[in-house]
């Protein structure tokens, strides 16, 4: 069951000045870490849950939180994948797409299965074949697209790889 | 690229061949275009001496000159030019690099910085600052005594009028940082800071948070920065930072995902 009630908690424990502005000891500021993110995953499985009951369908929705450091366990190895956005804005939003993915091309659909302009740049500081691992042990390609999103509302585009699977694998994935 | 530029349909964003720094956004749509430069910076935190004990903390930013000294007065670079996206990839250390983008029918130029771990070496402590220099702009009126106060959500420079329309460049910031206008024409965040020196204000700790890896936190994030006359520079920058508070959440699903037509709020409810 998904339940918003854990994040409001830790958001209403974070209004401390405090947490508002760094203040305390580095164990204090681990806890309110650990509370909002508690409260982050409680909210992902609600979110999944609303997505399962519009969408009619069991499957299995993926969050990947580090996509700002191009980490995407999915986007990374499926060549076949999904990816719906959530507007909670009242009103439209067109937003910049950009997923770790370790194809060189990919056919992204918009939500009435239209063609969608998509382009994999390759990340030099990432190549296939690192020469040393580099900071964020990411996919050597993002692949970009331009999506949007109705006010307070979802869209879904559909992501197939084109290109042979490039002989990549995913590193171990440094832990935390 | 002997001309180090990237733009849209909106601006162009030129920069100095020599340095690899910004040096001038242009609006195109409106025929303008302003000089402007921007790097990253750090300063010397005070860790308290005969005359005022008072170290650099939480609470007490008290840099111990308030000159910022350059992380590097140039950076390498490497220009990615795509329909779907023009960016400039700028290196000033092994700790901090920063990416300038334009996406197409975006008025904005975004600018996505990554600093950390900053080394810490005894006794010294940094405050790491992305200032942004722009014409002969004034300088803001701070209300905290010290010049440096929270940024919660966006600056505006204003700059010397075009045609007798006042220009605003405005930086919207992606969460609160302290911030001010320290010199005329020149706007000052703080991004990262380390400290090694407790402030001796009661945490008895310093600020200095070693991260899962004990090397120091790596922190990642981004400035939108617009150019336009102060009267059309609201209609901009208030929407984008609401986009940017409230921006849209991705998730994903294997393979064809669940049959989510573009479902919306009236849809939804």
């Amino acid at each position: 069951t998904g339940d918003s009630s854990v994040l409001r908690k830790a958001v209403a424990v974070a209004q401390h000045h405090d947490a508002v502005s760094g203040t305390e000891r580095q164990h204090v500021a681990n806890d309110y870490a650990r509370q909002l993110a508690k409260g982050w995953d409680c909210c992902q499985v609600l979110v999944a849950n609303a997505l399962s009951l519009l969408g009619g369908t069991k499957c299995p929705f993926v969050f990947c939180n580090a996509l700002n450091i191009s980490m995407c366990p999915l986007s990374e190895t499926a060549d076949h994948f999904t990816v719906i956005l959530y507007n909670p804005l009242a009103r439209r939003v067109a937003w910049p797409v950009r997923l770790p993915v370790r194809g060189s091309s990919y056919a992204v659909t918009d939500p009435e299965g239209q063609p969608v302009a998509s382009q994999v740049s390759l990340d030099p500081t990432n190549p296939p074949n690192p020469p040393h691992p580099p900071l964020a042990l990411g996919a050597p390609g993002e692949l970009l697209f331009q999506a949007w999103a109705p006010p307070l509302g979802f869209s879904a585009f559909g992501v197939k790889q084109l290109s042979p699977a490039d002989p990549w694998e995913p590193p171990e994935r440094p832990s935390g | 690229d002997p001309e180090l530029q990237i733009e849209n349909e909106h601006l162009r964003v030129l920069f100095d061949p020599r340095t690899g720094l910004l040096r001038e956004i242009q609006n195109l749509a409106k025929g303008f275009s302003l000089p402007v430069s921007q790097g990253f910076y750090w300063y010397n935190a005070s860790a308290g001496n005969t005359q005022n004990p008072q170290a650099s903390g939480a609470y007490i930013f008290r840099p111990n000159s308030s000159t910022p000294i350059p992380v590097a007065k140039c950076a390498t670079t490497r220009l990615l030019k795509t329909p779907l996206v023009q960016e400039l990839h700028q290196n000033f250390s092994a700790w901090c690099s920063q990416v300038l983008r334009l996406r197409p029918g975006q008025p904005y130029l975004e600018l996505e910085w990554t600093v950390g771990p900053i080394p810490g070496t005894a006794g010294h402590t940094w405050a790491h600052l992305g200032t942004l220099g722009a014409g002969q702009g004034t300088a803001g009126h701070s209300w905290a005594h010290l010049g440096i106060a929270p940024r919660s959500s966006s600056s505006h420079l204003f700059c010397p009028p075009w045609q007798d329309e006042k220009l605003q460049l405005t930086v919207l910031t992606d969460r609160s940082q302290g911030g001010g206008s320290i010199l005329d024409g020149s706007l000052e965040l703080m991004v990262h800071r380390r400290l090694l020196k407790d402030d001796n204000r009661g945490v008895t700790e310093p600020l200095n948070e070693p991260g899962s890896d004990g090397r120091g936190l790596v922190v990642r994030g981004r400035h939108l920065v617009l150019l336009d006359t102060a009267a059309a520079s609201a209609d901009q920058h208030r929407p984008l930072a609401q986009e940017m508070t409230m921006s849209p959440s991705v998730v994903l699903a294997p393979g064809a995902g669940p049959h989510l037509r573009q479902v919306s709020g009236e849809g939804l409810w």
